[in-house]
């Protein structure tokens, strides 16, 4: 490993960042918890931990940008240069830079996440059948709006899972139009449009108006890319037209002739020789997730690595199960020590985590594209295996919120309602209705009376009031001691008290006050007696207080007796 | 018999990628990288020759050092990659 010269490091190791912007590749969601996970390549092997501001200076402001960008190293179109990132410092220095000539993907070919339908928010399935043909893409097939919607398990006709693929038609990002679905026909300087535009910009950014004037209205938003569009040349986000005739010859699919790099590219009109209309071909594009891990090595201060398996080797290779290799370890460790936190014991696979609860009441989830047989779900789904919380061996916090019980893992949330027999849902992402929060939350509670939830992650918290947040604050502030690393539990014990466990201790907080209450910290096994004393998790639940070790929880009733050791697995998250 | 296809290779509006010949390529990519025209400590440029600078090259991506534009240099040169000079400058 190479570190930059005079060694270049954050003088902290509460690194923030901030998304300033985003691709029309991918949906937002999928950007977010792809950069979030790169930085928790780095996070789980040092100190460092890395919130996400969403206004103001951050030390890596993350931007995507097509050549020249802004700085002075331009990008290079499709291909050839993906990002750059520049080491720690202040002003530009930390950011990192990515190609939007590239096609952003999760590194195997596009990274489609469904909306509405009722499929949760998963991930398209391809290839998939519909009426006995098989779709390697978004299909408007089946339907009379012409969305476009693909099915989420490999056969739409047995499962009946489906959802909606991004489309202007559906929303935008970006913009001032608070993700409004774009009007067409719109009018701008005057001149009527029918598809999205890149008139009027410089950075060659698609866009359109949500309202049918742009003009006097002056409301707009980014184009989200479909899966079947063409990426760069000039005619971005438009589909190949096939046929298409080039240099007088007839072409069904993307080629690579009249070029001398190979790519393969296609005309998006019928005839090249006369519009002279053209983009390449969707291939498996690049891991956003796997290029940031790189670029963050080097916003935290590492250089090129001379070995070809090192993330930080300067060549892009794709990596199914990606693990940080060891130079790398030891790179960053020499800038910032060893971590304290969890060590990866497994490696992170490319897919994305994160499901979103679309509004069913904006798009008609009954409107199937073309319902025939009874569901009967027996394909895989696409939600990715290692996000099953059936499969977690060990949740960072397990708390009741709202009534209903919340199981967090590494920036994932899964639900389990108190009453009834439904299972767990999920995984929904922590950033999407906890924004400022890290991915590991160590323990949480919500506050009974006020009903304000309380997040510990380390030696921080955050307070949230709705949508509202305080925080980050020391977890010092409450009158915990340094030697506190990080809160693993906590217990409402009436109004206004709530117990903070760690390690072997107990401290009783004052909500009023703010403050730990005098006389503490008492021993946990001293007062919760024939429990684990290095208890992960602490909370309670219809009653019982449960204490959760591993795979396992011990259950108390009010006597402070334990009556049931049980699986936090089959009990508490109902897995089957 | 086919005949094979003679290639034409056109130059397409708007694409950022021009068809560069292999030695371009190479000047270009030691250039941009940092392994030729590096700036010393003390202030003035040097230039390397092309052959110690493809062996640095060759070094730091863990090619054979052949100080040649060899296939595997070239095919290196044409990966997709990070845009950080590989050679601090």
């Amino acid at each position: 490993y190479k570190t930059f010269d005079g060694d270049l490091k954050w003088d902290h190791q509460d690194v923030t960042y901030r998304i300033l912007n985003y691709s029309p590749d991918m949906e937002s969601s999928l950007i977010d918890d792809a950069f979030a996970r790169a930085f928790k390549v780095w996070r789980d092997v040092t100190p460092l931990t890395f919130t996400r501001l969403f206004e103001g200076t951050a030390d890596i402001m993350i931007s995507f940008g097509k050549a020249d960008h802004g700085d002075l190293y331009p990008f290079d179109g499709k291909d050839g240069l993906l990002a750059h990132a520049y080491p720690p410092g202040e002003g530009i220095q930390g950011d990192a830079h990515f190609d939007d000539d590239e096609f952003w993907t999760l590194g195997k070919g596009p990274a489609v996440k469904t909306l509405y339908g009722n499929a949760d928010g998963a991930m398209c399935h391809f290839p998939f059948t519909f009426e006995g043909r098989s779709y390697t893409s978004c299909t408007t097939d089946g339907r009379t709006d012409n969305l476009p919607w693909c099915s989420t398990t490999s056969d739409y006709n047995k499962d009946k899972k489906f959802g909606f693929c991004p489309s202007e038609l559906l929303y935008t990002f970006g913009g001032n139009a608070d993700g409004a679905k774009c009007v067409f026909p719109f009018t701008f300087l005057e001149k009527e449009y029918d598809s999205c535009t890149t008139e009027g910009r410089n950075d060659g950014y698609r866009w359109c108006a949500t309202t049918s004037n742009f003009d006097t209205d002056k409301k707009y938003g980014f184009c989200p890319s479909r899966d079947t569009a063409v990426i760069g040349g000039n005619s971005e986000g438009e589909p190949c037209h096939f046929p298409f005739v080039f240099l007088g010859k007839e072409y069904n699919s993307c080629t690579s002739e009249g070029r001398g790099d190979g790519k393969l590219w296609c005309s998006t009109t019928g005839n090249y020789d006369e519009d002279k209309k053209w983009g390449f071909c969707p291939d498996q594009g690049y891991s956003l997730f796997l290029v940031a891990a790189h670029e963050f090595g080097h916003a935290l201060g590492l250089d090129h690595s001379s070995i070809r398996e090192a993330l930080m080797y300067p060549m892009y290779t794709y990596a199914e199960d990606f693990s940080l290799h060891q130079d790398d370890i030891e790179g960053i460790q020499y800038l910032y020590g060893s971590g304290t936190g969890p060590k990866p014991t497994t490696p992170e696979p490319d897919t994305p985590s994160t499901t979103s609860n679309p509004d069913p009441d904006e798009t008609d989830s009954t409107d199937e594209p073309k319902p025939t047989d009874v569901p009967n779900p027996t394909t895989p789904s696409t939600v990715d295996p290692d996000k099953d919380a059936c499969k977690t061996l060990k949740f960072d916090t397990i708390t009741v919120i709202e009534g209903v019980l919340h199981f967090f893992k590494d920036g994932h949330v899964w639900k389990v309602p108190s009453r009834g027999d439904a299972g767990h849902k999920g995984a929904l992402s922590i950033s999407e209705r906890w924004p400022a929060l890290p991915a590991v939350i160590d323990s949480a509670f919500e506050d009974v009376l006020t009903k304000k939830i309380y997040f510990f992650s380390g030696t921080r918290f955050w307070v949230y009031t709705g949508k509202s947040v305080l925080g980050p604050r020391s977890i010092e502030k409450l009158g915990l001691p340094s030697s506190v690393q990080k809160v693993e539990g906590a217990l409402q014990r009436g109004k206004g008290k709530v117990l903070l466990f760690s390690g072997e201790n107990f401290w009783r907080l004052d909500l009023k006050t703010q403050k730990i209450d005098r006389g503490y910290p008492k021993y946990t096994d001293v007062v919760f007696g024939g429990v684990p004393n290095d208890a992960h998790d602490v909370f309670q639940y219809k009653g019982h207080i449960y204490f959760c070790r591993d795979r396992f929880y011990w259950r108390m009733n009010s006597r402070r007796q334990v009556d049931r050791v049980g699986y936090v697995k089959y009990d508490l998250l109902r897995c089957p | 018999w086919s005949i094979p296809l003679k290639s034409v290779f056109v130059t397409f509006p708007g694409d950022i990628v021009k068809n560069m010949t292999d030695v371009e390529l190479a000047e270009s990519y030691l250039k941009k990288f940092g392994y030729i025209n590096t700036v010393q400590r003390s202030g003035f440029q040097s230039m390397t020759s092309t052959d110690k600078a493809l062996k640095r090259m060759q070094r730091q991506l863990g090619l054979e050092e052949t100080g040649q534009l060899d296939k595997q240099t070239l095919d290196a040169m044409k990966q997709p990659r990070c845009g950080v000079p590989d050679v601090a400058n």
